[in-house]
């Protein structure tokens, strides 16, 4: 697969924030971005897992550290009405993205990557994938490891 | 923001399987992705949150529904090895993605996605982003509901 890799981008603008145990019922996700838009904060990623037994379940979503504190203040005067149980924010991140054109199947790409960052002891705390992309969120102080070790594994380093 | 979205994909030949509980810890992920690969299994999203408290978190992937038994075949006989608690899987769903061009932030189009989706009852499953994109899997039996409250709500039902 790694002839279909065309390069790795990286982003350290993105601080993490996770709504633990949302309502996992129609009208949720809407309530808490509906004041995130209204307010113009700058919404990277969205991730959201299925929910387990109870109803509920957790959403991550990144904004650029400009807009933290503001995301931050509305989400803490807002929690009871957006119905989360927990704030979890986490500003030492990076998300590293592997892009790939005419990739059939992710499995081959994705398990490069993470091979990378494993056998770098790296450990991937966010996974979302679009059609041309796999992204990771990781700690933001492996950032130059991870990039190298991935230009590695896909064969991108200067010649 | 309504303008920059330019059109509304989906895809029907998803089956969503979710791993439960996943160790938490460098290489769990590789060690999933490597057999999948090896048995050259379609995989399109890939979607994984925070853990929680426990060291473990929950790993969502969807397979073309043409490779869905072999995919089950694999991770139930590899359970141990893999580390997962429950295998959940769930062929019922649609994937339904909103196209946006030059989004600054994805916060507009995702609320205006998650609104049309909760005022038509329909309950956003799983959510992953890109630049380009704001991705959800909802139950198959909506395909048609949500896109074409999608295209109104968008304004891009013809004229
Ligand atoms: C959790 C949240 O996404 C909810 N399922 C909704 O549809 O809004
Ligand atoms: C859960 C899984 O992604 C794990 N954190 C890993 O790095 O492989």
């Amino acid at each position: 697969e790694q002839e279909v890799v065309s390069g790795i981008a990286y982003s350290r603008d993105e601080a993490k924030i996770t709504l633990t145990r949302v309502p996992d019922r129609p009208g949720a996700a809407a309530g808490i971005f509906g004041p995130l838009a209204d307010e113009h904060i700058n919404v990277d990623m969205i991730v959201q897992n299925v929910s387990a037994e109870g109803g509920a379940t957790d959403l991550t979503f990144t904004v650029t550290r400009a807009d933290f504190d503001r995301a931050m203040k509305l989400l803490r005067d807002r929690q009871s009405e957006f119905g989360f149980e927990e704030l979890r924010p986490d500003q030492d991140v990076v998300k590293v993205s592997v892009i790939g054109v005419g990739m059939r199947s992710h499995a081959g790409v994705a398990l490069t990557m993470f091979k990378a960052l494993a056998d770098k002891g790296i450990n991937i705390q966010v996974i979302s994938t679009s059609e041309i992309k796999v992204s990771v969120l990781i700690a933001e102080e492996y950032t130059e490891l991870a990039l190298r070790s991935l230009h590695t594994a896909y064969g991108l380093d200067a010649a």
